[in-house]
């Protein structure tokens, strides 16, 4: 149940993340584990893709890395 | 796991290269 878990995917939530530094998908999937989110996997995609549709952050690759980074 | 979370990666990849 929502009420029981401990982080939420949200558009602001990733916003903040994005504002402090940039990140790869496995970054942020990493802050959003199905775990701590209760979510499922596919929901986890799905919602993330989502969100970062609307964002539209920008991109960067470090170490050969696709990263996405926004600025305020 | 660390291969699930691979795969969630590819998969949301996938879908945001459709996007980009």
């Amino acid at each position: 149940t929502p009420s029981s878990s401990d982080v939420q995917l949200t558009e602001e939530a990733v916003r903040r993340y994005l504002i402090r530094k940039p990140m790869t998908t496995k970054d942020l999937l990493k802050k959003f584990q199905t775990k701590r989110t209760g979510l499922s996997s596919e929901q986890t995609v799905n919602v993330l893709a989502q969100i970062l549709k609307r964002l539209n952050p920008e991109r960067k690759n470090i170490n050969d890395k696709m990263h996405f980074y926004l600025t305020e | 796991s660390n291969s699930e979370e691979d795969e969630m990666a590819a998969a949301l990849e996938a879908e945001l290269n459709d996007f980009m």
